[in-house]
């Protein structure tokens, strides 16, 4: 049966498809079966492992109810990775999953049907508390919170953890915190520094102990279609990912 | 009869909150009556003014038609800038607004009441296309797109632009594009140069002739609730808003 994890934060920009792809590749790489599962209309997750944004079906016919799960996974060039692509179309269902009755547990019900193909699901989000990502916190074992070293970020994480409460009570009673992990961390910067500091102080236990340092390499991964532990294994970058995926797998 | 400028992406953490504060407070410094309409529930532009984020009415109880637009309109810390500041309650807007017969045109109606008064109406927008974003796009004269220097904010721009053309022919043909302006911008990296280069060669009446560069005085402004050319108004992202601002200001 496996792990489902729901890679979330409204605040945008905090580094979600970017831990979602590479932890995905991390712990693909390390033999386990994983299925990404790319839940935002940017489709930044699918263009970030090489797919294009134009295939069908891809998860809105999924939750449309068009299609069955299982036609809409795909192979990508990563070995043990698999994916359900998204689509700019997908920004339909914000609208349209409201009007069925019981709108939030469709991922749910439709990553049933392939949940014991994998070892491990991981879900990106996209920037919004929307249906979208109802929808991957109700169907979700675990959610990991990137959090960008920044002011916004921190300010918008109680926020964001009062909503996950909300979403345990009503939604998923078995829906846990997985971890909060700092993302383009830059020590050199008093700013980054003094988030890491109230971070840690405010939620001792649920920061994971890898930062994802600022890293070039990362940012430059995307346009080659790969995770950066394919683009430059042994940059900071890489090294920081393979390290948060070690930790994710031991707090399985 | 002021004008209304959309700051809008619905790729997250490209610089919109920071460009519309920043933006709003340099044209108000400048002697222009100058509104900043907060249109995203993460409410970061209202916090980054130095108002808190449980203010009622807020522009959610505009849009619910609960309060009248004057009544939301609050001032500042800064000369010639007022605010409708916004709430984590605007949320469900998402969901409640296209209920509604016209709900694209509610926010536009709302502007009206209030419009003479200000000679610049700056909107900040969520970080997505859904109904918010669409109220913003109707109501505004301009839409101001930050880009930042990264490849999954350029690779979505096309997307982006589509998404405008379509804006302009089924609810506002009088929309027009005021200017794509990059940010975070680091010229050290290759990836940001290529950004650059990418930008100019294929949108090259569009793009601004100001770069706002990677500047952490700018990341650092909003914890103490101002914009960063009352921060440090000597600094390298002041500058840059200000020649902005000039830049805009030259275009109107
Ligand atoms: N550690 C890092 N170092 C350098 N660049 C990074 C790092 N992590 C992410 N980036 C870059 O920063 C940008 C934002 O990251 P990403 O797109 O993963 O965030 P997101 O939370 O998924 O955004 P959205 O809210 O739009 O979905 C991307 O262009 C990405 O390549
Ligand atoms: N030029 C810059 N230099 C350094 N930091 C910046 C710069 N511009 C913005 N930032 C910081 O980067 C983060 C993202 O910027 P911002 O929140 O303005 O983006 P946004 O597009 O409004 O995000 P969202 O999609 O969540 O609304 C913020 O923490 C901000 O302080
Ligand atoms: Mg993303
Ligand atoms: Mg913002």
């Amino acid at each position: 049966m496996g792990r489902i994890f729901a890679v979330a934060n409204q605040k945008g920009g905090v580094g979600k498809t970017t831990t979602a792809v590479n932890l995905a590749a991390c712990v693909a790489e390390a033999g386990y079966s994983t299925l990404l599962v790319d839940l935002d209309p940017q489709a930044n997750a699918t263009v970030g492992v090489g797919l294009p944004k134009d295939l069908t079906p891809s998860i809105y016919e999924v939750l449309s109810g068009e299609s069955p799960t299982v036609a809409a996974i795909r192979a990508s060039r990563i070995n043990n990775l698999s994916v359900v692509p998204s689509t700019p179309g997908l920004a339909g269902a914000g609208v349209e999953l409201p009007q069925n009755q019981d709108y939030q547990h469709v991922l749910k019900a439709a990553l049933e049907s392939v949940r014991d193909q994998f070892e491990f699901i991981i879900i990106d989000c996209p920037p919004s508390l929307g249906p979208l990502t109802v929808n991957a916190l109700a169907a979700a074992d675990e959610v990991i919170v990137p959090v960008q070293s920044e002011y916004y970020a921190l300010e918008g994480l109680a926020g964001l953890l009062e909503t996950l409460e909300l979403v345990q009570r009503e939604l998923n009673p078995s829906l846990t915190v997985c971890g909060l992990v700092l993302t383009m961390h830059d020590p050199r910067t008093r700013l980054s520094r003094d988030v890491e500091t109230e971070l840690r102080t405010h939620f001792p236990r649920l920061v994971f102990d890898t930062v994802i340092p600022r890293n070039v390499r990362i940012g430059e991964s995307p346009s080659h279609g790969l995770p950066v532990i394919h683009h430059d294994p042994h940059c900071a970058g890489a090294e920081a990912y393979v390290a948060l995926a070690r930790e994710v797998a031991a707090r399985v």
